[in-house]
């Protein structure tokens, strides 16, 4: 089973056309396994990225040196996920 | 019975089909249980049908899940159908929707990625068929319908998330729908199911121009996303798939609207702008409940304007 360990969702928002065609070459860097939850659609409208651990450090330093706005939307996705799993779990227990 | 079962908890799927064969039994005069085809791994294509007799129908298609991390949207799914088998006979529009119209309810639209969500990767969105010249597996199953297809908006990279496949209609899940719509040859409206982004969308998502009945549909939204935030405030934006998010190709709504069924819509449910995906199912019933008016909207709505 894939982990996403450290894994964060970032919520981004472009504030120009050019941030936004940055933000697609972005996604398409397949060594960076980056995953667009939310597209990139026009400027304003948040995109949600999630960007697995080791290449984290790689995409802020590029959206900081791009001035792309963003925050961190699920700082460890593995988190929510144990999370999930485990309320799963608690409702099968209860429903037998 | 249906009525131990945990509506406000996700569930894999085999919990979710022995889950349609309780609400079937526990409904006999009004639900039944076809299967349309099978999955690329061989798992049935079942879908719910809601009639109270007659033969070919008009009918309403619904169907969740045909991405399958979006989990909210076939938990929303399991919630919405007992919701209509119960209110059957209670709530006066529902009756009169069943008492002249079929539903047909596909909950798990896509079972090859959904157990893959349960068993290895809880992020997988597409299919998992075999892509011949690629080590990616899976085509999105909502780029692959003969609407559009092929255009930018989808991409010919099987790694990709939005890979439209091979050819229109090349997945088994996406064939079985469109060679049943088709037969069936009665249809007055679709409605997909996704999560998220709190969104109604309506065609075209293939092209600018706007669909001839452009103003009815948004009309109709914007009466839904009304009824829709009345709940718990959730707010949705909507209008046409190209309008409202961006260049889409081959999408179920697009693919049903191009043959003939007027009043095609699709859902992006709730993610309240913290969990995306991963939605925590302690708001499974908040985004079940708030959706429900919605979609009674648009049901009551093609009841009311056949053609």
């Amino acid at each position: 089973e894939q982990l996403f360990v450290g894994d964060q969702v970032l919520r981004i928002t472009a504030s120009n056309e050019e941030q936004i065609t940055l933000l697609r070459v972005l996604g398409e860097q397949a060594e960076l396994q980056v995953d667009f939850w939310r597209h990139p659609t026009s400027p304003g409208r948040p995109a949600d990225l999630r960007v697995p651990f080791p290449s984290l450090q790689a995409v802020k330093i590029f959206l900081e040196s791009n001035s792309i706005s963003y925050s961190i939307m699920i700082k460890d996705v593995q988190e929510l996920l144990d999370e999930e799993k485990k309320t799963m779990m608690k409702s099968r227990r209860i429903g037998r | 019975s249906t009525k131990t079962f945990d509506f406000a908890s996700y569930h894999t799927i085999d919990e979710i089909y022995d889950w349609i064969d309780m609400l079937v039994d526990g409904h006999p005069s009004l639900v039944s249980k076809i299967q349309i085809g099978q999955s690329y791994e061989n798992r049935p294509l079942y879908v719910l049908k809601f009639s109270t007799g007659g033969s070919n129908r008009p009918a309403i298609w619904l169907d969740t899940g045909i991405h399958s991390r979006e989990w909210v949207t076939q938990a929303t799914g399991i919630w919405t159908a007992n919701k209509i088998a119960e209110e059957y006979g209670q709530d006066p529009s529902v009756t009169a929707i069943l008492d002249s119209m079929d539903i047909f309810f596909e909950i798990i639209t896509n079972p090859d990625g959904f157990a893959f969500t349960h068993s290895s990767n809880r992020m997988w969105r597409k299919t998992r068929s075999i892509n011949a010249s690629s080590h990616c597996v899976g085509v999105d199953p909502n780029r692959n319908w003969d609407a559009g297809f092929g255009g930018s908006g989808s991409s010919s990279n099987p790694c990709s998330d939005i890979y439209r496949g091979p050819y229109a209609h090349s997945e088994r899940e996406v064939k079985a729908i469109v060679d049943f719509i088709h037969s069936h040859g009665n249809m007055k409206s679709v409605i997909s199911i996704h999560s998220y982004s709190q969104m109604l969308l309506f065609p075209y998502g293939y092209k600018t121009e706007p669909v001839p009945n452009h103003q009815e549909l948004n009309e109709l939204a914007k009466k839904a996303v009304n009824d829709l935030a009345v709940l718990y405030g959730t707010k949705y934006t909507y209008g046409s798939i190209v309008d409202t998010i961006y260049l889409a190709d081959g999408t179920t709504v697009d693919w049903a609207y191009d043959n003939g069924v007027k009043y095609s819509f699709s859902f992006e449910l709730r993610d309240t702008g913290r969990y995306g995906f991963l939605l925590p199912s302690s708001q499974i019933i908040p985004t079940a409940t708030e959706t429900w008016p919605a979609l009674l909207d648009i049901m009551v709505y093609v009841l009311e304007h056949p053609y």
